[in-house]
């Protein structure tokens, strides 16, 4: 463990609490995409699996059970609690578009042709894309509030501070995954746009508004 | 040599 991979757990963490007090306070859901929050349950479903095969820390468990336990939790307050101020109509990115074509690919590139080593790799590919109907949803509507860029942000930052930490393990660990690499940087290169937008509109006290 | 997909990350 090093301090740029704790950061941004905690980071990631703070993502998924902000967004799920923002649902649960506001008692509502306007302006979340259900469909990216689908995503990352299934993202954390395929790749926490190895919870039933090994132990590797407590931390690393109970983050686990965690991500997956407030995964659950969002998609259940989405659609089920507060179903009502969902959305549905500005949500309209197609999901077998992103789910389809990495699953074919996590089929053709992994580390291992085995199970869980598939379901393993088809989690990472999904991860790197499942923000794209949350960030379609935005540039649809054309603006987005200021608690959801928060969430954004520090989703962004998590992504940002792995990369950081792989540079780290690469050279005192001798550590490398490039599968995860190659899926991390793709995904960071998403929210570049966003933290564009983030520095320059919501730091400087302005809603995040997009031109017409 | 390096080590390789150890999958201790989150």
């Amino acid at each position: 463990m090093n301090i740029f991979r704790l950061t941004g757990d905690l980071s990631h963490l703070a993502a998924i609490i902000i967004l799920l007090l923002k649902i649960w306070k506001t008692r509502s859901c306007a302006g979340i995409s259900g469909k990216s929050q689908i995503l990352f349950a299934i993202v954390f479903t395929t790749r926490y699996l190895d919870l039933l095969s090994s132990f590797i820390s407590l931390y690393n468990t109970s983050m686990k059970v965690i991500y997956i336990g407030c995964a659950y939790a969002t998609v259940y307050l989405i659609y089920m609690k507060f179903r009502a101020t969902y959305d549905g109509n500005h949500d309209s990115f197609r999901v077998e578009f992103l789910v389809v074509p990495v699953g074919g690919l996590a089929v053709l590139i992994n580390h291992d042709f085995s199970f869980l080593e598939i379901l393993w790799t088809f989690s990472i590919y999904l991860e790197s894309v499942a923000i794209l109907p949350q960030l379609f949803m935005i540039s649809k509507t054309g603006e987005a509030e200021t608690i959801t860029t928060h969430y954004l942000f520090c989703l962004g930052l998590y992504r940002a501070l792995y990369i950081v930490n792989w540079i780290w393990r690469y050279y005192f660990e001798a550590f490398f995954d490039l599968i995860a690499i190659v899926a991390g940087v793709v995904q960071t290169i998403l929210y570049c746009d966003f933290f564009y937008l983030y520095v320059t509109k919501v730091l400087k006290g302005k809603k995040l508004s997009l031109p017409a | 040599g390096f080590n390789i997909n150890p999958k201790d990350e989150l």
